[in-house]
């Protein structure tokens, strides 16, 4: 990435690219890339700090540091329902959210809500171990509204102030899985009328545009109030993740940078940058 | 959608007047921009379309009657011959057991293609193993050894944390056995991470594999390349495989990944069941990254 003090067309040639390799998209990236050449047009841009200070403003103007929070005080027990396609990193990220909150001294309990795959309920019973919080499962169970449902109640009979309910990967295009998202929210809304009071979309970072269509179709089956973007330890910049926001005003609450328990940090969008340019 | 733009765009001509470069230029911008939504990468992108810009000049599209439908024809024959050429079957040369080593990102789909690779086998007459190599990740080997019994095929296991030992171990099992495939799964893996990356090559050089596949996820979008590249570079892999296709992704990972390693895409994961694995037509996915 050209680091020079004049923007040439060269120059702007390579930020495009670089914008679009981060998997912006061709809109925002088309969008960013207009906000820069305004500014250049205007001799705003004198070098690549500069470029970095517009790219932050504009950056600025799409995520909002006060919707980034997660009000776990307001309710209790506050639920959160983690959902995405498979192998994005739900059951691990729930991992960490636990640990994260256990650790700022809340009662959480896990609802192992995939009735699905081979050793789901397994993997996440290791987290629960990890994180030192309590799991509610039920090896026999084959529905995971009623097994949520079991799992809800146990919460709220143990006085707990955070319940995370992992559910199966699933593929937007298969109606009948996102009919049952549609109808695990109607059940717990059975108990907690106003829960999920989080519904966090997790997205594996290297994804493509099709992370934003994954945004658009399970935000139809259930109010997405957050994204989780993961594996940005990689060598992937999770650009879908401002398509989405500027498209569907969905904001990122966590990035998932690592395997272990505690690589997990709130989304920061100016660190976000930084660590795209890095 | 594509066909629609192009078809737009000469549609001024209907059989007379003649094709400038303008509309060639606006033709590849289209087709850039169709690309790039498909996921394929900014310079594989870049790359193809320079080689269908030469084809479309070289091959008389101006004398056309519908040089929109032209220039789709051309794009998908260049795309079928990118995606296609080599062996996509399985090499099963050598002594048995045949070694097939699968490795790949974290979360691509690994484990579940390794036992749908057993399973496919078995239906064709093989007799497979699989080997649970990924010692990191909490029920992986769980996970494995449910899946093992979901198609009844063995698994090789052991409690142990060094995954180079545990693939020896399951190739002793596998001739103790009589086993003629042996299937390697191992832990999702960054190519940035040395260790891990070394794990791999350490498996590669004792165990020798016969097919080194890379497993990547099919929705995966401009890292393809970085990731796919690397993974080739360190081991030499033999084959793709791109999971999770039965997604409404339109794939175009699969052309950037193929550009990038020059290997042969093998199988695609079209589900979550143990039948959900097909062999790859390079004519089929080239419809649907153009969309
Ligand atoms: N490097 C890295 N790996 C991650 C991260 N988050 C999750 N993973 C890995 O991604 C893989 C899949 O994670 P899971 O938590 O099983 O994903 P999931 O969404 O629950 O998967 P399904 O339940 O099968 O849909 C595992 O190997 C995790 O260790 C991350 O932030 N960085
Ligand atoms: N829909 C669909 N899901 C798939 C496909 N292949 C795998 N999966 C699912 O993707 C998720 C991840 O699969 P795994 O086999 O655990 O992936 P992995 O590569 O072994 O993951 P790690 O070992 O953590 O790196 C699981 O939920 C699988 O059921 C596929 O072709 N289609
Ligand atoms: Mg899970
Ligand atoms: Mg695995």
């Amino acid at each position: 990435f050209g680091r020079e003090s004049k923007v040439s067309d060269d120059f702007l040639d390579e930020l495009e690219a670089f914008l679009f390799q981060s998997d912006l998209g061709t809109d925002s990236t088309d969008r960013l890339m207009e906000a820069i050449i305004a500014a250049s047009r205007k001799k705003k841009i004198q070098n690549y700090e500069d470029v970095v200070k517009i790219l932050n403003s504009e950056l600025g103007k799409i995520f909002f540091k006060d919707e980034l929070e997660i009000p776990i005080e307001k309710t209790s027990p506050f639920v959160i329902m983690v959902i995405g396609v498979n192998g994005a990193g739900k059951t691990t990220t729930i991992g960490k959210l636990a640990y994260r909150y256990r650790k700022e001294g809340k009662k959480v309990l896990i609802v192992a809500g995939d009735t699905y795959r081979a050793a789901a309920v397994e993997q996440l019973e290791k987290w629960a171990e990890r994180a030192a919080v309590e799991i509610f499962k039920n090896a026999a169970a084959k529905n995971p509204s009623g097994l949520i449902f079991d799992g809800i109640q146990s919460g709220l009979a143990k006085k707990m102030d955070l319940i995370i309910v992992d559910t199966a990967g699933r593929l937007h295009n298969r109606t009948q899985l996102m009919d049952e998202l549609t109808k695990i929210d109607r059940t717990i809304k059975k108990l907690i009328p106003d829960a999920p009071h989080e519904a966090l979309l997790v997205l594996d970072g290297t994804v493509g545009q099709n992370g934003l269509v994954q945004a658009q179709e399970f935000q139809k089956a259930v109010p997405i109030t957050g994204l989780v973007i993961t594996k940005l330890d990689g060598t992937a910049k999770g650009g879908i993740v401002i398509a989405i926001k500027e498209k569907l005003n969905i904001p990122v609450k966590f990035i998932g940078l690592g395997e272990k328990i505690e690589d997990l940090k709130a989304f920061d969008p100016e660190l976000y940058l930084r660590g795209m340019f890095a | 959608q594509l066909r629609d733009n192009l078809d737009g765009i000469f549609k001024s001509l209907r059989g007379q007047g003649k094709i400038t470069d303008k509309h060639i230029a606006d033709a590849m911008r289209d087709i850039r921009r169709s690309l790039l939504e498909a996921d394929v990468n900014y310079t594989v992108a870049k790359d193809f379309i320079a080689s269908i810009r030469e084809k479309a000049l070289g091959a008389q599209v101006i004398r056309s009657i519908t040089p929109g439908q032209q220039i789709i024809k051309i794009i998908h024959e260049q795309m079928i011959e990118l995606l296609g050429e080599g062996n996509a079957a399985i090499d099963f040369g050598g002594l048995p057991p045949v070694i097939i080593m699968v490795a790949g990102l974290q979360g691509s789909g690994k484990t579940t293609f390794v036992a749908k690779l057993a399973q496919y086998l078995k239906n064709q007459g093989k007799r497979p193993m699989m080997v649970a190599a990924d010692i990191y990740r909490p029920a992986a080997i769980d996970q494995l050894i449910a899946l093992g019994k979901q198609i009844a095929l063995p698994v090789y296991s052991e409690n142990s944390n060094n995954a180079v030992a545990i693939c020896r171990n399951g190739l002793k099992s596998a001739r103790e056995s009589q086993a003629n495939v042996l299937i390697l799964d191992t832990a999702g893996r960054l190519h940035i991470d040395e260790n891990m990356m070394n794990e791999l090559k350490q498996i590669k050089s004792e165990i020798k594999p016969r097919e080194i596949l890379f497993v990547a996820d099919g929705m995966t979008g401009q890292d393809a390349v970085n990731a796919a590249g690397a993974f080739e570079n360190e081991l030499q892999l033999t084959g793709i495989v791109l999971t999770k296709m039965d997604g409404d992704t339109r794939g175009g990972a699969a052309l950037s990944i193929r550009a990038v390693t020059g290997k042969p895409i093998k199988f695609i994961g079209t589900g979550e069941k143990m039948s959900d694995l097909e062999p790859f037509f390079p004519d089929r996915f080239a419809s649907r990254i153009l969309g």
